[in-house]
């Protein structure tokens, strides 16, 4: 199985 | 702030596109055009539209403002507005409301609107300039047939790049499906071409689901860009020439 990643893992805030 | 597009059928598409992946939202208006970025409500996809200044008939901003909009709102309200009606946004500093005007090119029709503007509290997020491993560029029919044919068999689509060939794979409960686009030239049609810029092969597994939302640009642009890098969120860009763009980003999937 695969796990989802949020995109906040790869963006940070601005 | 006041915007006039010359026909309503970009903006509404560009509505359609991005309406059911993000629904409340704030558009940013500068002097140098409109723009928005917000994440879904899962925080798995990122969208980032720009409409610039130059695409509109007329623009001006005086002040920079952000609008939060329902974007199901927005959509209700463009329904109202034919394909080839003018639209006419306008906003005064301090109003808690957008106005629409939508002109017929005979001039014998016009309709104003008024919406409610929403507190939103928008967090951008910085997106780094990145050195892609692999970018695709393809007709957007193509990758929208792929990703729902693929949909049929399976939640999540692992995409392979390799020097001249682009591999779509996905495997569910009744069986496996895959599919492979060459690398094709075509000097008379550039809209059907398939270019495939390989700096490193790249192999990423994404949730198809997104990946449907995404397709739903597809009438605003005939070609489409997936820009992939390892361990990196897939770019995913509509370009609208002259206009802006659409961009899609998405965290790959980890095996577990």
């Amino acid at each position: 199985s695969s796990g989802q990643r949020p995109i906040t893992a790869f963006f940070s805030k601005a | 702030f006041e915007a006039k597009w010359d026909h309503a059928s970009t903006l509404k598409k560009v509505i359609d596109a991005v309406k059911d992946l993000i629904g409340d939202t704030s558009w940013d208006c500068t002097n140098t055009g409109m723009s928005l970025q917000s994440m879904d409500s899962s925080h798995v996809a990122l969208v980032h539209v720009l409409l610039k200044s130059e695409g509109f008939e007329s623009y001006r901003c005086d002040r920079n403002v952000s609008m939060g909009i329902s974007l199901n709102s927005m959509a209700k309200v463009l329904k109202c507005a034919g394909n080839d009606d003018s639209v006419t946004l306008r906003h005064e500093s301090e109003s808690s409301v957008v106005n629409f005007a939508f002109e017929s090119h005979k001039e014998e029709r016009v309709s104003e609107f008024e919406l409610k503007l929403m507190n939103i509290d928008t967090e951008h997020l910085g997106i780094p300039e990145t050195e892609y491993d692999s970018i695709i560029k393809m007709p957007s029919a193509d990758l929208r047939r792929t990703c729902a044919d693929l949909s049929q068999f399976g939640d999540s689509v692992t995409i392979s790049c390799a020097k001249s060939d682009v591999r779509f794979e996905t495997s569910g409960d009744i069986g496996t499906g895959n599919v492979r686009l060459s690398a094709r030239g075509s000097s008379d049609k550039p809209e059907t071409e398939i270019a495939i810029e390989m700096i490193n092969p790249v192999s990423l597994t994404f949730a198809l689901k997104y990946l449907n939302f995404f397709t739903k640009a597809a009438p605003l642009s005939d070609t489409v860009k997936l820009c992939m890098s390892n361990n990196h969120p897939l770019c995913v860009e509509f370009p609208m020439p002259e206009v802006g763009y659409i961009r899609y980003y998405l965290a790959p999937k980890i095996d577990e």
